[in-house]
């Protein structure tokens, strides 16, 4: 569950950054 | 006996300057929020296929998201070649993220 953590935490970065 | 001065070019345009005052340029139509074709259901810059794909995802309530292969049988239409090419494509812009391994999806803005 870490993991999934984790890669909802970078994707959400991935996300935020394509918004710009 | 000619007259000698030219009296030619009889005086006239002498600087007289027209502001040519333009109507203000302000209708013209279309294109106003740039953004022209590639307008089937898109409207977060997403295919019709990505936009599927991405609706399955977030409807799934589970912790550990979607399978690919349930998104196949939900997407019967869709060749899986493509509906990972999706998930790929969503993936990379952050809009979904793998949960307990590589096959399994969960959408970011779901929660």
């Amino acid at each position: 569950l870490d993991r999934i953590a984790r890669n909802k935490k970078a994707a959400l970065e991935r996300l935020t950054s394509a918004q710009t | 006996s000619r007259p000698q001065h030219m009296s030619g070019a009889g005086g006239g345009m002498s600087g007289k300057i027209e502001p040519m005052s333009r109507p203000t340029m302000g209708s013209m139509e279309g294109n106003v929020g740039g953004y022209a074709g590639a307008s089937d259901m898109t409207n977060n810059g997403l295919s019709a296929n990505q936009n599927q794909v991405l609706c399955l995802i977030r409807s799934c309530p589970d912790q550990q998201g979607i399978s690919i292969h349930e998104l196949k049988k939900r997407l019967g239409s869709m060749s899986m070649m493509v509906i990972k090419q999706a998930v790929e494509f969503l993936s990379n812009e952050g809009h979904i993220f793998s949960t307990i391994d590589e096959d399994h999806y969960k959408s970011t803005d779901s929660d």
